[in-house]
């Protein structure tokens, strides 16, 4: 870990903070418990208490501003420079920053929060269904009011809850109008306007003004970012217009046609050869809570860590199962002390966060941890021929998602901590399970990253870490290290595999795969490739690879993205209830 | 696979009509976060101080250090990050 030169540091330990300003992306509240729970990533380990207050002079002053935001050091548009913050002292100091030309999300795409309606402020479910027909962004149909709203279920049809989605005609942020929606038309400047408007302003921020004249009442609110709002090009926060004709075709969703680095666009008017008005569709964007845990580390005296998987590393990377790493709790004890709460390495998960895996010591590179060699077998009793239920109450419903996930004999395993379950097109009964890893392939680690059978031999190799087992029924030659198969450090595990026939085998890690040679048990050369030059449009990190019904299935988080053998993303859906199909 | 009818490109409003070259990115890159400074490019060769600000760079973000432009040097430079400097105050 690094300091700042001459370890500036906070001297108290009751900080306050104050968010001056919100970025349209997200609703107010979402972002205010991101920074509430970014602070509490360092108040969990230090002596550090953050209050928010909500006028005044904080210790640490919170922006959203794009370009140049009045400190000179200007933001630079979309991606690129994400956010930056001053070490701790008085004036700017202390404060962060953050580029709203970025599309603030919580890592994993749109969050669009609902207001009134009877889902209690729940966020939309998307896809969801209402009269039959699936919906992947907020609508209008069914009402005759053109406000937007969406279920917060999978299925309106079924469960009737619903909200209202951000809309400058639902209400407005910030400004003098206590969140009044916008009055359209009003007048500005003498001229009349029947939408939000940039109009006025250097920002760049969208505004209306909440009665008909401006220019009289001078009363106004910025307007919140509908779901289809583009980032960047150059309409920023508007809408998309479908359908919108664009080089004489009518597009009716978001294409990279014209785009060479394959960004999905929109026009934001209904023709953009005449109009030329654009801006890039949703992504995933950037997790407000984890770039904000960062630029807090900043704020309290950090300096960036050359330790890769440390939070204070420069490059933002996703991370779902976050956890503060060692180099960053040396570094701020370093500074600040320990806290009186629980010991920096076992810390409570995270209220919005997953249970965190528990991690298994990896072998040295020097080898690993056994010493069988490939010739070696390693017998194992017989256990019974059937798997026996372990613990039918874990139902696997319940999971949010698994270590594992392939096909054996035809039948779909989805394992998790030591536990795995069947879902067989052959049982019209659906999931079976849970049984137990160790019964049925005796000497594994409980977390195992990627499991795949052979075709041809019917063997399965599971993978944890860096090690690999190959199972023939039950007995099992392993673990040995994945450098044997000619696969080189860079890969820290196996995310999933690909059986490609010919026995050959796609075997992922991170953003990279290799093709195994089954039969010799060793890597093609030329390998490792980048995952996105073949499997354009997958997420590039995927937690779980497989092939299922000869499609491949790429999971991240709760959904999968399933690619023909044409390598063309022909679904996205949910793991549990498209794949698992649970109720 | 091959799209049946060729790709028209085009150059949006507001793009750059021709981004900056490798080298180009890779000056500005180090320049800004504190890797080599406008005095020590002019003072010495412009190769030798982008090879010595380029091994730092890989040094200090754990990259494999060649003092060359390779593709993972490059693709760091490329990655979104924060804004604060990494060398100096």
């Amino acid at each position: 870990f690094l300091t700042f030169q001459g370890d500036l540091k906070w001297d108290h330990m009751d900080l306050t903070y104050r968010v001056m300003n919100y970025s349209p992306d997200l609703d107010r509240a979402v972002i205010d418990d991101a920074f509430k729970r970014a602070f509490k990533v360092w108040s969990d380990v230090t002596p550090l208490t953050f209050t928010q207050i909500y006028s005044g002079e904080a210790d640490i002053m919170i922006m959203f501003g794009s370009q140049e935001h009045g400190d000179g050091y200007p933001f630079d548009g979309k991606d690129g420079l994400l956010a930056h913050a001053f070490p701790p002292g008085s004036g700017i100091q202390g404060d962060a920053h953050f580029d709203d030309d970025e599309f603030w999300t919580l890592g994993t795409g749109l969050v669009v929060k609902t207001r009134y309606g009877n889902a209690n402020g729940a966020s939309c479910h998307f896809p969801f269904i209402f009269e039959g027909r699936s919906y992947s962004r907020c609508i209008t149909e069914g009402r005759t009011d053109g406000m937007l709203w969406c279920a917060t279920t999978a299925s309106y049809d079924a469960d009737k809850t619903y909200g209202f989605c951000p809309s400058e005609l639902l209400y407005t942020n910030g400004g003098n109008s206590d969140g009044s929606p916008c009055v359209f038309p009003f007048i500005f400047d003498g001229t009349s306007y029947d939408t939000c408007t940039t109009d006025g302003r250097s920002d760049g921020y969208r505004w209306c003004a909440t009665t008909a004249n401006f220019d009289r009442d001078k009363k106004y609110g910025f307007c919140p970012n509908r779901d289809t709002a583009v980032i960047g090009g150059n309409s920023q926060g508007d809408p998309c217009v479908f359908p919108f004709t664009f080089l004489g075709q009518s597009y009716s969703a978001c294409t990279s046609e014209g785009r060479q680095d394959g960004k999905l666009w929109c026009a934001t008017t209904s023709n953009y050869d005449t109009d030329k008005k654009w801006g890039f569709c949703p992504d995933r964007g950037y997790s407000i809570f984890l770039v904000a845990a960062h630029e807090f580390g900043h704020a309290l005296g950090l300096d960036h860590s050359s330790v890769r998987e440390a939070l204070m590393y420069p490059m933002y990377s996703y991370v779902q199962d976050f956890q503060l790493h060692a180099d960053d709790i040396q570094g701020i004890q370093y500074l600040y002390g320990r806290g009186s709460g629980p010991e920096p390495t076992s810390l409570a998960p995270l209220p919005t966060e997953e249970p965190l895996p528990t991690e298994e010591p990896l072998p040295t590179e020097a080898g690993s941890a056994s010493t069988t060699t490939e010739e070696e077998e390693e017998e194992t009793p017989e256990p019974t021929a059937e798997p026996s239920p372990v613990d039918p109450s874990r139902d696997a419903c319940a999971e949010k998602n698994f270590d594992a996930i392939t096909e054996i004999n035809g039948e779909l395993h989805f394992f998790k901590n030591g536990k795995y379950w069947i879902r067989s097109p052959f049982w019209k009964s659906g999931i079976q399970g849970a049984f137990s890893v160790a019964d049925t392939w005796p000497g594994l680690p409980a977390a195992i990253d990627a499991v795949f059978q052979d075709v041809l031999t019917k063997r399965v190799f599971f993978f944890a870490g860096r090690q690999f087992w190959v199972f023939s029924g039950k007995s099992a030659v392993g673990p040995r290290g994945i450098e044997k198969l000619g696969i080189g450090k860079e890969a820290g595990r196996i995310s999933g595999a690909l059986q490609r026939g010919r026995g050959k085998v796609l075997l992922f890690s991170g953003e990279n795969y290799w093709r195994l040679d089954v039969k010799v048990q060793r890597v093609d050369k030329g390998y490792p490739r980048a995952t996105e030059d073949v499997f354009t449009g997958v997420p590039l990190d995927a937690r779980n690879v497989f092939l299922y019904q000869d499609k491949y299935h790429f999971c991240h988080g709760s959904f999968y993205w399933r690619m023909t053998p044409r390598y063309q993303v022909d679904r996205v859906g949910y793991v549990k209830y498209d794949i698992l199909q649970c109720p | 696979p091959l799209q049946s009818k060729p790709q028209a490109v085009v150059t949006f409003p507001g793009e750059l009509l021709s981004p900056l070259s490798d080298v180009e990115l890779a000056e500005s890159y180090l320049m800004r976060f504190g890797y080599t400074t406008e005095a020590e490019v002019r003072r010495s060769s412009k190769h030798v101080s982008l090879a010595k600000a380029l091994r730092k760079m890989q040094k200090q973000l754990g990259l494999k250090e060649t003092g060359e432009l390779d593709a993972s040097t490059l693709e760091a430079m490329r990655a979104p990050r924060c804004g604060v400097p990494d060398v100096g105050g």
